[in-house]
């Protein structure tokens, strides 16, 4: 069973997700601005910048996350703001909320002269995190383990960061128990999201380097 | 972010201020 202690803590991560979203505005320039390629690249752009400052705002509520060391919170950070930003747009994509504007999202990635040997990969994670049907609290859960990987480039205490996510893993463990009792893998699969996600960020890489070319 | 420093330079100003004042 989740003890009181994991109810809060689920609570507080949930409520920080939810709380920090994209604002509208930004959702609603999906639909005004043009289409052209260049137009495209600029408003990703725009909506990864803002993408990340809502992804650190939501970070600074994850209990313990602000005592860590400020230059492991910053590595923390840079080295998850990829996987945390493939998680919430696989998320909002697999929604299909309409003011999400899901449909026009979609486009404009697809033509954003990013080349297809990386958008495939990227469209298949969406659809195999889409497929997975999360719950809203396995999503923020998700998220916060993904920002707490210990293993992150530049990281100097990689135990406190582990003391940070072993609880975190816990609660998720007994959630997905709890609400798929039909299906013994969901935890391990939600694990294996997070080994595609290390994939993709390694792609994104590259592939911001041949967009800047392009 | 175009580029990884770009995304340092948001996190270290989102760390430091805050979006919800």
């Amino acid at each position: 069973a989740i003890t009181k202690d994991q109810q809060v803590l689920m609570k507080v991560i949930v409520e920080a997700y939810n709380r920090h979203q994209i604002p509208q505005d930004m959702a609603k320039k999906l639909l005004q601005e043009q289409y052209s390629a260049e137009e495209n690249f600029l408003l990703l752009t725009e909506m990864a910048t803002s993408q990340v400052q809502v992804l650190v705002e939501f970070t600074k509520n994850i209990p313990g996350f602000l005592s860590l060391d400020h230059e492991d919170q910053i590595a923390l950070l840079k080295g998850s703001a990829v996987e945390a930003m493939f998680l919430r747009s696989a998320q909002v994509l697999s929604s299909k909320k309409p003011n999400c504007h899901t449909d026009a999202l979609e486009e404009r990635i697809r033509k954003s002269g990013m080349s297809e040997e990386f958008m495939t990969p990227m469209f298949n994670f969406y659809k195999s995190i889409g497929k997975l049907h999360m719950m809203q609290e396995e999503q923020a859960l998700l998220t916060a383990i993904t920002i707490l990987t210990p293993d992150r480039p530049y990281v100097k205490d990689q135990q406190a960061v582990e003391r940070l996510q072993e609880p975190m893993l816990d609660v998720l463990r007994k959630l997905c128990a709890l609400q798929h009792p039909q299906e013994p893998q969901y935890f391990a699969h939600l694990l294996g999201r997070l080994t595609e996600l290390r994939t993709l960020n390694h792609y994104h890489a590259e592939m911001l380097t041949s967009w800047r070319v392009n | 972010p175009a580029s990884n420093l770009g995304l340092e330079d948001i996190i270290r100003k989102a760390l430091m201020g805050n979006l919800e004042e």
